[in-house]
């Protein structure tokens, strides 16, 4: 039986707000 | 002054955020290298300010309350510091009369 454990993906608004930095990391490497 | 203590005292706090945020981050470090660029571009008047210390003791509160929104925090300092980034130095042309 698998352990389920809570992480920090588990969280809804974290994981948008995750997405939303990569996603402007990423933006910032493209440009320059 | 003032200022020197509450800059300080920032800088004390933002260190203890990264450490606490570099533990939840480890999927992705790139995350806490953005946070530090936008900490180094943000405009020293800001980084020295009343209100960086309580946005930043705000968010490591939570933070430390509970480790499953960290990137909340992370994306709400750097929103923060992006608004307050140093202004570039224009070019000023002085135009003799």
């Amino acid at each position: 039986v698998p352990t389920l454990i809570a992480d920090d993906d588990d969280d809804p608004e974290n994981r948008i707000a995750k997405k939303m930095l990569l996603a402007q990391i990423k933006a910032n490497y493209s440009s320059g | 002054t003032e200022s020197h203590i509450l800059q300080l005292e920032n800088q004390r706090l933002f260190a203890e955020f990264l450490e606490h945020c570099a533990n939840h981050t480890q999927d992705c470090p790139e995350v806490m290298t953005f946070l530090r660029a936008k900490h180094t571009k943000a405009s020293p008047e800001f980084l020295s300010s009343v209100e960086f210390r309580n946005t930043l003791g705000r968010c490591l509160t939570r933070a430390q309350s509970g480790r499953a929104k960290t990137f909340v925090y992370i994306n709400e300092l750097c929103t923060v510091l992006k608004q307050h980034a140093a202004k570039k130095r224009q070019a000023v042309v002085t135009l003799e009369p």
